[in-house]
């Protein structure tokens, strides 16, 4: 149940531009990104590939970004799909899969050609189309238990090992891993990862579209949702997802922007004893599962100073949070904390209901990246630079073309929310504009209307 | 709600969870649009797969041969602006408009009720041993001006927050209320004027009850539905 996508690495919107002098492209392909790699999986030439979403149509590559005289460009038309094994900067288990251009000994020995025969004569490893002993990369041709090697420079020195480490071991997490992002793509017991991008073989809510900050990229370890640590869903339709073994850091980080009065951004360096929520109810001690069972256990999560019943975020929640000691309400935010009065205005901010904003944040409050203004997925906007032409619907900035009271906003890429607003605050507060008390002239159709009879008999 | 009565009230839903427990309520502004507090619901992006309201019926938890019970899953929560405090629930499909289930008016933008006028809240929450908690209670409340309240709760008063005035007997919302509705009768309708929120005592009698003002956030409301 693996897609054969799992062996590549993808870049959105990317394009790889070679010096014409290469060879040829290949002549172009038709199908899904997956039949793609299908297909450049079977081709011993190919180590890449651009995929066109919307013509369905693909050109396999023989080079990638660290091939010589190829560079990267922006194209929105394109994925860019390269395969791991060539990218990759760690080794997956024996590295015999190794496919980096490292030429350098553990003891920084130059590497000697495997085509060439001097300072050491050697026949069993010899380059071909299928083994990838290319120029003079380190590489692991016969299984060896320490890794990727090579032949040395060195006449008195006939091979030694590269020293490439484990990718398990080259990116380290903090905390809880929440900011992992490594290239580990098995589970603790060994089994591979699903893509974040497929929603097979397990159904999911975690799409790269609707969390752009969740780093969640093709199939490596992750963690979206707080958990105690990175996971992922798995290529085993019998599981569905798995915690991955990951290296903790040695150097715990201090944490940001800890305030003890107030809260700074979504609270999570809050680190103050309020423990009551906004309408007086005690919040529940951390370390108790009762009223109400968690998952958020303090010794699990040692840096978010889950200390008796304090209000907290461990989870980036919109705000400062807790558990509350009455059964009927699990969960309350701490919205009476009040925000800190430097961050005010420290951001971009708007006058007004923001008509005439005209900044450059595209980013909803939560974070979810701005839908472009003339783009018509994933939502078919009503608004747009052809029906607004004078309101400067740049890009996926926010704006506010339909002079919304409550400011600038902006169609978002998550399929499930057409519209949200963005986070940018008023330069002050605007003057509220006199509420209305209409007098008689109010009149309401279709609506309000009840069997009186019915009240009476309530009586 | 404390003080209250058994009564009707076809627009209030009752909001609830996966093992089909009550925990809020909410206000039927069309057939497939609800709205309630952000308060009952743990965040924006809440699953909600297995929510439901459930509508016309008085009872909290209806027999299976309720003639008039409507059970509908709830296919999406959006929230409000930041300061709103106020979600609306995507139902899974629209429901039926009869005797038992009815529209409330959404009033016009920025409107401010007049004070004294009186309106009534309904719920399926904690009577605190006033009322039969099994089936849906509604209590009146009259509307205080804005400065008044504001007097009294020592200018403490947000202008989307909206007051009525303590009554001796101790009438008022409580747990379970939250999200319901402040419903006000104007021009011989019924009106959505504010939504019950978590406050820090139930049915205080020495303090206006506060209610988030919906007017200030019709034109949210008719966007999210428009979108």
């Amino acid at each position: 149940h693996r897609s054969p996508l799992n062996d590549f690495q993808r870049l959105r919107a990317t394009e790889l531009l070679a010096a014409p002098a290469d060879p040829p492209r290949l002549l172009p392909e038709w199908g899904s990104a997956e039949q793609c790699a299908q297909r450049c999986a079977a081709s011993l030439a190919c180590r890449a590939f651009h995929h066109d979403r919307q013509s369905q149509q693909c050109h396999l590559l023989p080079w990638t970004q660290h091939s010589p005289q190829v560079q990267l460009q922006k194209n929105i038309h394109y994925d860019l799909y390269q395969k791991k094994d060539y990218l990759r900067d760690c080794i997956v288990a024996d590295g015999s899969s190794y496919r980096g251009m490292r030429a350098m000994t553990e003891k920084g020995l130059r590497c000697q050609h495997w085509q060439a025969t001097t300072p050491h004569d050697h026949s069993r490893f010899l380059p071909s189309p299928h083994n990838g002993l290319e120029e003079n990369y380190c590489r692991n041709p016969d299984k060896d238990k320490r890794g990727p090697w090579c032949y040395t420079v060195d006449p008195n020195v006939r091979h030694q090992s590269c020293g490439i480490k484990k990718c398990e071991d080259a990116v380290c997490m903090t905390c809880n891993g929440e900011e992992y992002r490594g290239t580990v793509d098995h589970t603790e017991s060994g089994t591979e990862c699903q893509r974040w991008d497929l929603q097979h073989p397990h159904k999911h809510p975690y799409h790269p579209d609707k969390y752009p900050d969740k780093g969640l990229d093709d199939n490596y370890c992750r963690n979206p949702d707080s958990s105690e640590r990175p996971w992922c869903y798995t290529t085993d339709p019998g599981r569905e997802r798995e915690y991955c073994r990951i290296r903790f850091c040695k150097k715990r980080p201090r944490p940001l922007n800890v305030t003890t009065s107030c809260f700074r951004g979504k609270g999570e360096g809050y680190r103050g004893r309020v423990n009551v929520t906004v309408s007086g109810i005690p919040c529940q001690r951390w370390d108790t599962q009762t009223p109400h069972q968690h998952h958020f256990v303090p010794e699990k999560y040692s840096c978010k100073d889950l200390q008796e019943n304090y209000c907290r975020n461990p989870d980036g929640s919109e705000a400062p949070w807790c558990f509350t000691a009455r059964s009927t309400v699990r969960i309350a935010f701490c919205f009476h904390i009040r925000r800190c009065p430097d961050e005010l205005g420290a951001e971009e901010c708007y006058h007004g209901h923001g008509e005439s904003y005209r900044g450059h944040v595209s980013k909803t409050r939560k974070g979810i990246t701005c839908q472009p203004w003339a783009a018509q997925t994933p939502h078919v906007p009503q608004i747009s630079p052809i029906t607004h032409p004078e309101a400067h619907l740049e890009e996926n900035y926010c704006r506010n073309p339909d002079n919304d009271s409550h400011g600038p906003w902006c169609y978002t890429m998550d399929p499930r929310t057409p519209f949200d607003y963005c986070a940018i605050k008023p330069c002050c507060k605007p003057l509220p504009a006199p509420l209305q008390s209409y007098g008689d002239v109010v009149a309401f159709e279709q609506c309000g209307q009840r069997d009186e009879r019915l009240q009476r008999k309530g009586r | 709600i404390v003080g209250g009565q058994p009564g009707n009230s076809p627009w209030t839903v009752s909001i609830r969870n996966r093992a089909g427990v009550h925990f809020c309520g909410g206000s039927l502004v069309k057939e497939q649009w609800v709205i309630s507090t952000r308060q009952c619901f743990s965040s924006c992006d809440a699953d909600l797969a297995g929510y439901e309201v459930q509508l016309g019926t008085l009872f909290k938890d209806p027999g299976p041969g309720d003639p008039d019970q409507q059970t509908i899953p709830i296919a999406r929560i959006v929230c409000g602006p930041s300061e709103s405090q106020l979600v609306m629930l995507k139902l899974a499909r629209p429901a039926t408009l009869n005797r038992r289930v009815a529209l409330i008016c959404l009033p016009p933008e920025r409107y401010v009720v007049p004070a004294g006028t009186v309106c009534e809240i309904a719920g399926w929450g904690e009577t605190r041993g006033t009322a039969d908690g099994s089936v849906l209670n509604v209590a009146r409340l009259p509307v205080l001006a804005h400065g008044e309240c504001n007097a009294a709760l020592r200018g403490r008063v947000k202008e989307s927050e909206l007051c009525t005035a303590p009554l001796r007997a101790g009438v008022g919302a409580c747990e379970g209320d939250y999200g319901g509705p402040l419903a006000c009768l104007t021009a011989d309708c019924w009106v959505l004027e504010g939504v019950i929120t978590p406050s820090r005592v139930c049915a205080r009698t020495d303090q206006p009850a506060l209610f988030i003002r919906v007017s200030l956030y019709v034109d949210w409301i008719y966007k999210v539905m428009r979108m």
